[in-house]
């Protein structure tokens, strides 16, 4: 999803 | 988030806090490679450039701060603090790091999930962390003598990515359209890079001797 940013891990 | 990535995240923690424990209060970087303290510094300046742009969770931005703040004051502590300077051993640590850095950038120019300056940053820093343990891994069998607490600092380093892979293991199946093949494989060669040290430091615990890398 567009604005969601591609990586949510460290 | 999910049990193996909180471990995951805590095991990477404990490794940084164990490396800064070692050098802040002994006042020693010996067995330590400066190689990769700078590449995990870069790593991570490369991979959290979303650190003001993009807010996740308070615990996502507080570990990138931690992150940052511990890699960078690690490289400060062995380039110029004055006593544990004088611990580094600059002629066992020759890795040229630097070619690592090229066809690390290279390759994320090629193989990225998106052509955008920050996704290549990011993918950028997935394969310099694969690699980014290497200087370490050839000091470690350069030095006789490893002492415990650099031992531990290349265990938690190492099992913290092993962690991360049963999370992703574990966000494939419980999340939709969760697929990172980049992610993946980059974490699947750097903790295969791990595999001989974990043989030799498990060896070196069943044993109870102490460990050493052959030459």
């Amino acid at each position: 999803p567009l604005g969601q940013p591609m990586h949510d891990e460290l | 988030m999910n049990i193996f990535r909180l471990a995951g995240d805590m095991t990477h923690l404990a490794s940084v806090l164990v490396l800064l424990l070692k050098i802040h209060t002994i006042k020693s970087c010996a067995g330590i490679s400066l190689k990769t303290q700078e590449l995990y510094a870069l790593v991570f300046a490369t991979r959290y450039l979303d650190l003001f742009t993009d807010y996740i969770s308070l615990y996502n931005t507080l570990m990138k701060l931690i992150f940052l703040v511990s890699s960078f004051s690690i490289v400060w502590y062995i380039r110029h603090h004055k006593i544990v300077r004088r611990s580094y051993d600059k002629d066992q640590d020759t890795f040229r790091h630097y070619f690592l850095v090229l066809p690390c950038f290279l390759l994320a120019l090629v193989i990225n999930e998106k052509f955008t300056v920050k996704e290549i940053m990011w993918t950028f820093s997935l394969y310099l962390e694969a690699v980014a343990i290497l200087p370490q891994l050839v000091l470690l069998q350069r030095t006789r003598n490893i002492d415990n607490l650099t031992g531990q600092y290349v265990f938690l380093l190492g099992a913290y990515r092993s962690l991360y892979i049963l999370n992703w293991i574990y966000r494939y199946f419980t999340e939709p359209h969760y697929v990172h093949w980049i992610t993946w494989i980059s974490g699947l060669v750097q903790t295969l890079l791990y595999a001989d040290f974990f043989y030799y430091y498990f060896q070196s615990w069943k044993n109870n001797v102490k460990l050493e890398l052959p030459a």
